[in-house]
């Protein structure tokens, strides 16, 4: 059986699942409480896979992705590779309700965003240095390169393209830990 | 990566996504949480989805759209999202995925794909059966 109110979401973020359900709670809307769900893991850095201080990029740079949707309305509002804003779902809803776009996206984003008056800072901690760092000293493996040299599965960068294109099984690097 | 769906008490749907992504990826690599049908959609005549996983596979094939549009045609969640991870298990038999689904009436579900190291998926509910969120977990 099946009741409503209801609040559902991936992973054990319990903290998140409960910031939500107050919003509705109090008679908040389903947006406002998807958008608080989100915000509280972006501020707990839930399992280092939300918000700032986690899985840096090759440059060990922390970039976010967020996203909203209105069932209601459809409306979207969406950033991606954003950069030195740790808000991201709130970015994304400035995105929804302060410009007819879906989706703003990189270092525009964030200018967007510090338009609209959120807080720019740096999204790397010790936590994401060390995890960059002692990537560096493993021979930036594992990495998402292929069809390059110096051989991806052995060095780090910087690569240039191989002549010849070679299928290769895709590697396999999702997990608990790295994931979207 | 947190995907989350919210229904309220009139069966209104709204979705969202937060994450930073994978780790060690290239630079301005975007998975499928920003994407929307991919990492989460909401439509308020049918129903939401979101998921999680490995983005640069999952959002080619578009999961939380397909769970959403078959929920449209009657599926109930478990269905729709064990639909949603069979359409990209059948190209990538080992991918690391999970979907939440919900109707607009209040039903839920959720699916995964076993990977190794990945064979149990967990996801919170919060609704008027619990004052406190509940743990649920999947068999993937």
């Amino acid at each position: 059986h099946a009741s409503l109110p209801l609040v559902i979401n991936t992973w054990p973020f319990k903290n998140a699942t409960a910031a939500a359900w107050s919003v509705l709670q109090s008679g908040g809307s389903m947006l406002d409480a998807v958008q608080e769900g989100c915000a509280r893991c972006e501020v707990e850095q839930c399992d280092g896979t939300v918000g700032y201080g986690g899985s840096p990029d090759e440059s060990g740079e922390t970039t976010l992705d967020a996203l909203i949707m209105n069932g209601d309305t459809m409306e979207v509002g969406a950033v991606a590779d954003l950069r030195r804003i740790k808000n991201a779902i709130g970015v994304a809803r400035a995105v929804m309700e302060r410009t007819d776009h879906t989706l703003l996206v990189g270092e525009s984003a964030s200018v967007f965003a510090e338009n609209m008056g959120f807080l720019a800072e740096d999204l790397t901690t010790n936590k994401s240095v060390n995890i960059f760092s002692q990537w560096l000293g493993s021979n930036c493996q594992p990495n998402y390169r292929k069809n390059v040299f110096p051989d991806p599965s052995q060095s780090c960068g910087p690569y240039k393209p191989r002549a010849m294109l070679k299928e290769t099984e895709r590697a396999q690097h999702a997990n608990a830990h790295s994931h979207d | 990566t947190i995907g989350m769906i919210a229904v309220d008490q009139d069966g209104h749907v709204a979705a969202g996504t937060s994450t930073n992504g994978m780790s060690h990826k290239v630079p301005g690599r975007v998975g499928d949480s920003p994407i929307v049908g991919a990492g989460a959609y909401a439509d308020s005549s049918a129903g939401g989805a979101a998921a999680t996983g490995d983005g640069d596979i999952m959002m080619r094939f578009l999961p939380s759209y397909l769970a959403v549009e078959l929920m449209r045609t009657g599926a109930d969640p478990s269905a729709a999202c064990k639909m949603a991870i069979s359409r990209i298990k059948r190209h990538y038999s080992e991918f690391f995925g999970a979907i939440i689904c919900a109707n607009t009436t209040g039903h839920y579900g959720a699916a995964c794909n076993k990977s190794p190291g990945f064979s149990q998926f967990h996801f919170m509910v919060s609704n008027s059966e619990s004052d406190a969120p509940l743990l649920k977990s999947v068999d993937c």
